[in-house]
């Protein structure tokens, strides 16, 4: 009495759920204001700093072993041309502007 | 220090030219 037959399939789903990307360029809902997740990560360690000369590049890079010197470099230029973070006493330690 | 100082008032400039 069992309804045998292939009549049931399931899998037409996803057929035509192919190429919908548009949420590209969009406001975004992630963590980040329109930074990308590396330079999200460099300024929440900035932050996260508490010592009042900021964060030196150095421990910047010990704290991300995962990314290399340039990415971090990258992202810390971009913070500072954003006014994100600022260098203090000299080119390698850096303050958030952001933390209240 | 002076030169921190400038460098963080800059750094507010430039954050609140980005939000404007």
């Amino acid at each position: 009495s069992k309804p045998s037959g292939p009549l049931i399939m399931g899998n037409s789903v996803g057929a035509s759920g192919m190429g919908d990307m548009g949420s590209l360029g969009g406001s975004g809902s992630g963590p980040t204001n329109g930074l990308t997740l590396h330079q999200s990560q460099v300024l929440n360690l900035i932050k996260a700093y508490p010592k009042p000369e900021g964060l030196s590049f150095q421990e910047l890079r010990s704290q991300l072993p995962n990314l290399n010197a340039s990415v971090i470099k990258q992202a810390v230029d971009f913070l500072s041309n954003e006014g994100h973070i600022y260098s203090t006493v000299d080119d390698e330690h850096f303050k958030s502007t952001d933390a209240e | 220090l002076e030169r921190i100082r400038r460098n963080k008032e800059a750094a507010l400039l430039r954050l609140a030219a980005r939000h404007a």
